[in-house]
């Protein structure tokens, strides 16, 4: 599974 | 991390516990839409697959253990402990007309198209819809207990104030994530017509009926 940039959300 | 986020953060655990509240207090879920827990269940396990692999911080991820816990624990009481008090006559609008077109718009419009982003963002876009066979049990059943209703308020406040930290963060970092803000919006724009009830009846100690 690719990383998605960084999602610091909830 | 802002102010509105961090309200918004705690509004969303609110709206949980007090969910969980209900349930385990009145050992009923009448009132509760199944399917819109299912799809928060959903919304979750979508959007939090990173959990493992991405560390942003022990808040996110304390948060993010949180919200998948008690989304499946409220799952587990409805479903299975208190199975008997689930009001499935009122509980029927069609998920599928929900989760299919999400499903399809999260393939066609998305910010990358690596299996990841595409499951954030039919999460995303799940949870702007997911509230909406709770409201039209409501609906159909013309009334929600106050406790119920309070669940809904906070809910509802917390993709408002995301949206207020949204604009924040456009203002003060450049961040802009435009499914998220117009998904939000959405979230929010659907809870109106029963902010608009809360607040004029709920505040004034009265239950929270439809008009008839």
């Amino acid at each position: 599974i690719g990383l998605g940039k960084k999602k610091d959300e909830l | 991390m802002n102010v509105f986020r961090l309200t918004g953060d705690i509004a969303h655990l609110l709206a949980i516990i007090l969910l969980l509240m209900k349930i385990w207090k009145t050992r009923s879920c009448a009132g509760v839409s199944g399917k819109s827990q299912m799809m928060f269940a959903l919304v979750f396990t979508t959007r939090y697959l990173d959990l493992i692999t991405n560390f942003i911080s022990l808040y996110n991820t304390t948060m993010k253990m949180i919200f998948i816990a008690s989304s499946y624990g409220t799952l587990y009481l409805m479903f299975l402990k208190f199975r008997a008090t689930y009001d499935s006559n009122h509980d029927t609008f069609r998920m599928e007309f929900l989760v299919v077109p999400v499903a399809g718009l999260s393939f066609l419009v998305n910010h990358d198209f690596s299996p990841l982003e595409i499951l954030w963002t039919f999460s995303i876009y799940l949870e702007s819809v997911a509230i909406l066979p709770q409201l039209f049990m409501i609906s159909k059943t013309g009334e929600a207990e106050t406790i119920t209703s309070h669940y809904l308020f906070a809910l509802g406040s917390y993709r408002a104030l995301y949206i207020l930290n949204w604009v924040y963060r456009f203002y003060f970092e450049g961040f802009f994530d435009l499914i998220a803000v117009v998904a939000g919006c959405v979230q929010t724009v659907l809870y109106c017509d029963f902010f608009y009830l809360y607040i004029t009846k709920v505040w004034k100690g009265k239950k929270l009926t439809l008009p008839a």
